[in-house]
């Protein structure tokens, strides 16, 4: 039992190859939503600073929401060269696992994260795919929990750039949901072996 | 989101990505640590919101 007690290896770093295109595709509800022209030009400069072609469309219907998705992975399939990774940032209303389109309807979450996966999109097979999400996911109001002298926040440090929408620092409260690892075994929908 | 500034969660994380180094995931727990220490203000009551992150990457992303 000796060997299984024997120092911890470092791990051996192994990292996506990014040497090809980099596609992005913003999908963003306007409507009833203030500040998000602002999210979008900051999206926008992060995009090109990355170097990504990046494709921005306002105010999709639920169904256009999943017709966009579906013309991107069809620009991915017919990129003439390699493709290193997507982006995809979904900007509305919604509720856990669903987006609302301009027209009111609800589009599925999981719907849309299908049309990239390593089944559907042969080009990014194997490739990076992310996703980020500005939308609510129910009704709940995180007030944040107080902290006790020696759980301290890290100090105030300031960003090089932009600054932030949100009032600054805080250090007596930390939101109830951090400092967890969420680690499942299988992805949703799927058994685990 | 703030009316001319946008939202907490897309202006930190545009700026983390385009200031900062680091792998995607080092990124993503810059953003959840300097949103952690900041708050919004709504309805007159302090509110905190932090991202999460899910992820099945099975290498190092970087996008620098």
């Amino acid at each position: 039992m000796e060997s299984e007690m024997s120092d911890p290896q470092p791990l051996q770093e192994e990292r996506y190859d990014m040497s090809g295109a980099r596609l992005a595709l913003t999908l963003c509800v306007t409507k009833a939503r203030e500040g998000s022209e602002v999210d979008m030009e900051a999206l926008e400069r992060m995009f090109r600073y990355l170097k990504f072609e990046s494709t921005m469309k306002r105010d999709p219907t639920a169904q256009q929401f999943l017709e966009e998705l579906d013309e991107f992975q069809q620009t991915i399939d017919n990129w003439e060269e390699p493709v290193s990774c997507a982006f995809v940032v979904l900007m509305a209303h919604g509720e856990e696992g669903l987006l609302k389109g301009e027209d009111e309807k609800m589009v599925r979450l999981e719907d849309l994260f299908e049309v990239l996966n390593n089944k559907n999109c042969k080009a990014l097979r194997g490739k990076p795919k992310v996703y980020i999400i500005q939308a609510c996911r129910g009704e709940h109001r995180d007030p944040g929990e107080e902290l006790r002298g020696n759980e301290e926040l890290g100090g105030d440090e300031e960003l090089g750039g932009d600054e932030v929408a949100v009032l600054k620092n805080n250090p007596q409260s930390i939101p109830t949901y951090t400092d967890t690892l969420h680690i499942y075994s299988t992805v949703e929908g799927y058994l685990s072996y | 989101r703030h009316d001319e500034k946008g939202s907490g969660f897309i202006q930190t994380l545009t700026d983390v990505f385009i200031h900062k180094k680091g792998s995607i995931l080092e990124l993503t727990e810059e953003i959840t640590r300097l949103m952690a220490n900041t708050e919004v203000m709504q309805e007159g009551k302090p509110r905190k919101v932090n991202p999460e992150v899910q992820s099945t990457l099975r290498k190092k992303l970087y996008l620098q």
